[in-house]
Parts: structure tokens; C-alpha cells; sequence
């Protein structure tokens, strides 16, 4: 058992660092997972921190919103790389981020959907635009009870990614 | 492998039939309260998800109708089509009757044990949850108390 | 001490209702605040319930993420009423929202800082292209730390809130 | 009344003096971790919110360059100005001088308590909040349970 506590333990601290790096698409971004007992890892709590882009060493309750949630992000991606499972859902993950860390997630998931199917529910169009299909859900009143519809858009026909926004 | 489609019937804000497709990189889009996290928890459902973390205490809630007393139906089904590498398609089913769940692959009935050994074999863990993040929970991941931390990792491992 | 509790909770009851309708623009939206113990409501619990436009009436915890912000927000303006600061700070309660929800909570926002002074932080420009002034903040390194810059850019200066959008 | 400006002197993530004028409705915009919400911490604790509030442990921390062990002063301050409805202004500030806050009216050195009275004379109670949603709190608001929802009215009456 602690066998594999530990090998799952070190896969994914040194895959985390990467990660990181690359959803913040900046190698001064760092991302370090360490046990609070380098003896016996299991028994004790395991610290997590986190450099911002740019930023110096400091305590994650520092961070801001959008910073943990980068920060969040790369602790998910890394632990599923550890047992992929076929395929993500992830439900508004992009609440807290501004324009710029939007690109980066989406580009970022964009290109592990190559690896592992992603689905992913927006309310940001600039998070969207980077998809193969959309699935559209409106709501619609039948028999006295809101009742949710279904239409689906199948984006990889159109050349380039960028067309999507004008075929929606 | 990947999933190529949900279908629902009479789950949550889903009346009737309605089959979801899906491609490699698929968004879900809609004003709030139309149903897109109730589609997350049609799939998280079809995985094996219990019951409280649908947002509902009881299975016969999750029937289209129940949370206003008008149940449409005494049962409710969610099916998922997973295609493997080989082009292989393998159908999994949970099916709402009355307070109890039933599973079944390719529609035969197995027990629950099978289902989630069989959603093993295609790396589907659902008790470690390392592929769902549900809304409005990507910051706690990152606050998560170091104890806390320990803990996920000996699920995954 | 109850005087004080029953006249606050029946001020907030009342009031509550025509907030969320304004809100959500909707006079079929309704909003109820209740005592579970009508003979001494400071006893026991508040309940809370909302009927979003065009559903029946349920349980709270039945409410999606956008719904769930909207009846809060509806919580929050009506208690404000009873005792109202001279101003309001709101940080980034957009988040949940899509863009029809956003577009009502700005404009009864606009509405209500005729009477008490509103000061919202924002990511998203559907939020902020109505108000009188913009407070921009950029990170700037300066000796090795990231420290906070701030300009400003007063709007009332610009015939319609709309050009407000093009002068950024 | 209405807030006029505030002014931060090497608080949290402002070095140096730095004045913020604000309108009837004014927006605060800017990238992730540039400063926007220690903007909103800065007027909470310039109308005497309590140091776990402000995201912090300590009062020494609020201090530019403290959470990286490199802090740029021993003092810290936030300023203020208020103009009532007959145009006549009156500046609070709170000064952080090494584990304690001192604080002034119109520069004066006065009491927590008598600035509390202050504050409470311009209907500002900071012990309710009923002014001030601080980040991701939104949504917690709605699902407060029915007991918590009775002690928030008991707060305001
Ligand atoms: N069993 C059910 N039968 C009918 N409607 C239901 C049922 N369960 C939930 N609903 C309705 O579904 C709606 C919520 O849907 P959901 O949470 O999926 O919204 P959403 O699209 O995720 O919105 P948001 O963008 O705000 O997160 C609610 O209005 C709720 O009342
Ligand atoms: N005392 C301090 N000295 C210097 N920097 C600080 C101090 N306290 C906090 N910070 C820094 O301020 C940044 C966070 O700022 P803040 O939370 O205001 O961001 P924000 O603009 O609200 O971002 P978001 O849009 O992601 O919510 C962090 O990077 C943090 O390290
Ligand atoms: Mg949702
Ligand atoms: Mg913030």
C-alpha cells in the first residue's frame, strides 16, 4: 500500500511543475508538491504550493481567485494523468479567470483532447470558440414544466477554428 | 476510447428521450438554469455517481417533474455509448425504478459490482472522481488542507 | 430586542419580493421569506424561497448556479434597504451569470446608484459598460516585486454610457 | 453622503501613496492578481474589518512586500474621504504601526470605539456587512441555512 502511495505520490510531483508551466504558458511559473513528513509520507498532510508568473515564493492563500484557480487546474490535470480516465467533464472551470488565462486554459485543453476527450460547460464564448461541436441547451415550457431542448453543432467541418464564432 | 453519446430519458430537466453526441473537444452551451449541469450529472449518474452528489437526496428526484410533485414517470434512464480503441461500442445503463437503481451493459442486467468493474477495466474510477470537476468547485481543489491532500492521493493510488 | 427582530424581518419580507422581480425583470419571479415558527420567528429558522421566471415553485437547493446568484443578490439588496450604507463594494458577482442575467443585475445596479453609491469589481465588459468610471488596475514589476498600478478614466464625460465601450 | 476617494500607502499590493478617486458607479477592472480585490480589502479595513477578513493572519502582513519576507515599511495606512450630503468631508484613516492599528478622524488620533460611532453615524456598521460581497461569497448568500439566515437578521435589527 505505501508502495503505491508513493509512486503515485512521485508521478505526479514531478509532472505538476510542468503542467503548470504550460497552462501558464510561462516558465517562471513554478509548482511544487511536497510531504509535510519526508519519512513517511502517508501518515502526515502533503503541502502545495504554488509561484505565480512572475511572482515570488509565497503562502497559496495569497493567491488571488483566478491565480488558484490555474493553480487548482494544474493539481486536476496532473493527479488524472497519474490513472487517465477516457475522457474530462469540467462545469464553468473559467468563472474566475480574465481573457488572457482563458486563452491559455482553453488552448491547453484544446490540446490535451487529443490525448483524452474533453467535454466542457461555458458561459464564455471566449472559451468555447476552440471546440470540435457544440452542444446547445435552451429551455422550453411543455405542460406547464420548463423542460430542457437539445441541438447540437458539429464545428469540425468548417476550415478553421476561428470560423466557429460566426457559424454560431 | 472515448464517449460517442449520452442518452436521457425523463432525467432532471430532460423530458423524454433526447440522445447528446459528443467529439473529441465538445462545449456545452446554454442560459443559466436550461440544464447543462443537470447533462454533467446524467453522466456522472450513468458512471455510478451517488446520489449526493447530484444535488438531490433521493434517486426519485432526479425523475423529470419530481421536485414540483409531478413526476412524469415512475422511472428514468441515462445510457452511455463507450467506443474503444478497436472501434468496439459498449453500451452502459442506469435505470431509475422507483427508489432503486438497476445496471446494465449492452442491455443485459449485471449488479452493481460488475458495473463498476467493467467501468475499471476502461479506467473509470468513479469513487476518485480524477476526471470530474463539478461547478463551482475548481478553487476548493486548490484550498484543499494538506491532510485533505494525503487523502486524495490514497484514493488514487 | 423581538420588536427590533420583527420589524426588521417584516421590512426585508416585504421588500424582498419586488426586488427579485425587478431583478430578473420578470413579475412571475417571486421570492418568499418565512419563519419555520411564526410565533417567535427569532427562535427558530428563516426559510428562503424563490420561484424562478417561468418555473414552478421548489426547493432553493434545486436552482442552478445562475439562479442561485441572482436569489442571493435579491437577499442581499433587501436587507441592505432596511439599514442602507451610503455605499456598496460588489466583488466580481458576475461570475455564475450568463449575458441576459448580467445585463439585468448592471442596469438595476445603475438604477440603484442613484440612491446609494455602487462600486463593483468585474472581469467582464457586459458588467461594466454601464457605469460613470472606470478604475483600471496592471501588476508592474518594481525592484523585484509585483506592486499594483492604477488609472482611471472618468466616463460621464461621454455623452452615452454606450461610447463608454469604444473609448477603452 | 458618498465615498469621495481612498488613498492606500503600502498596503498589500500597493507601494507607495496612491489615490483612488470613485463616482456613483464605478467599476474596478483589471487582469487576475493585479490588485483588484486588495482594493476591496483596502476599503473593508479603512471601515474596521477584523484581519481574518482581509485574507490574512496578521495585521504585519497587510504590509507591501510582507508575504514574501521583504516588506517596504513598518507602517501601512488607508485613508478615506467621505462627503456627506451638505458637502462637508470627513477623512477616516487606519494606520498599521508593527502588530497594532491606530486610528484618525480629520488626522486626529481617536478611539476604536468612538470611530465606530463615527462610521455607525453614516449608517455604516462594518459587524453586519450588509454593504460588502467579497469574492466567490455570492452564491453562499442563497444557501445559508434557515438558522444562519435568523442570526444575519439578528445582526442587522
Ligand atoms: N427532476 C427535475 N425535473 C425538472 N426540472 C428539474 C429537475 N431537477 C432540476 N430541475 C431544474 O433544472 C434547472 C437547473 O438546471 P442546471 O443546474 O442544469 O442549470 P445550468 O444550465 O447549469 O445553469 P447555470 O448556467 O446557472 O449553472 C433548475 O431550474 C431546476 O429546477
Ligand atoms: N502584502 C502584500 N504585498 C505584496 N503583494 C501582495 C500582498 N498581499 C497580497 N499580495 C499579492 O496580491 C495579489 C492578489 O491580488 P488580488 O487578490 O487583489 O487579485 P485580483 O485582482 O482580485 O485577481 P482576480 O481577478 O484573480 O480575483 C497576489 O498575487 C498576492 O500575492
Ligand atoms: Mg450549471
Ligand atoms: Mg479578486
Amino acid at each position: 500500500r505505501f508502495e503505491h502511495f508513493n509512486q503515485c505520490f512521485d508521478y505526479v510531483a514531478t509532472k505538476i511543475d510542468d503542467i503548470y508551466k504550460e497552462l501558464s504558458r510561462n516558465n517562471s511559473a513554478q509548482a511544487f508538491l511536497g510531504p509535510e513528513n519526508p519519512e513517511e509520507p502517508y501518515l502526515e498532510g502533503t503541502t502545495y504550493n504554488c509561484v505565480a508568473p512572475g511572482k515570488r515564493f509565497r503562502p497559496m492563500d495569497n493567491l488571488s481567485g483566478g491565480e488558484k484557480t490555474v493553480a487548482a487546474l494544474a493539481l486536476v490535470f496532473a493527479i488524472h494523468d497519474y490513472q487517465p480516465s477516457p475522457f474530462f467533464v469540467l462545469d464553468e472551470i473559467d468563472a474566475a479567470l480574465d481573457n488572457t488565462n482563458i486563452g491559455k486554459v482553453a488552448e491547453y485543453i484544446k490540446e490535451m483532447s487529443k490525448k483524452v476527450q474533453c467535454i466542457v460547460i461555458s458561459l464564455k464564448e471566449e472559451f468555447y470558440n476552440k471546440v470540435d461541436a457544440l452542444v446547445g441547451i435552451y429551455p422550453e415550457q411543455v405542460d406547464g414544466c420548463i423542460a430542457s431542448k437539445v441541438v447540437t453543432l458539429d464545428l469540425t467541418c468548417y476550415p478553421e477554428a476561428g470560423d466557429a464564432t460566426t457559424a454560431i | 476510447g472515448f464517449l460517442e453519446c449520452i442518452e436521457v430519458e425523463n432525467f432532471k430537466s430532460y423530458r423524454g428521450k433526447i440522445l447528446i453526441p459528443f467529439k473529441r473537444f465538445t462545449a456545452i452551451i446554454g442560459p443559466n438554469g436550461s440544464g447543462k449541469s443537470n447533462l454533467m450529472d446524467a453522466i456522472s449518474f450513468v458512471l455510478g455517481e451517488k446520489t449526493s452528489s447530484l444535488r438531490v437526496k433521493k434517486l426519485s428526484e432526479l425523475i423529470h417533474g419530481a421536485p414540483i410533485n409531478r413526476p412524469v414517470a415512475n422511472r428514468a434512464r441515462v445510457s452511455a455509448t463507450y467506443r474503444n480503441e478497436d472501434g468496439e461500442k459498449t453500451e452502459f445503463s442506469r435505470i431509475i425504478k422507483g427508489s432503486s437503481a438497476e445496471h446494465r451493459i449492452n442491455d443485459k442486467v449485471v449488479s452493481h459490482a460488475e458495473y463498476t468493474k467493467e467501468m475499471e477495466k476502461i479506467n473509470i474510477f468513479i469513487k476518485v472522481k480524477n476526471f470530474l470537476v463539478f461547478q463551482g468547485q475548481v478553487e476548493s481543489i486548490a484550498m484543499k488542507n494538506p491532510k485533505e491532500r494525503t487523502h486524495l492521493f490514497e484514493e488514487i493510488s
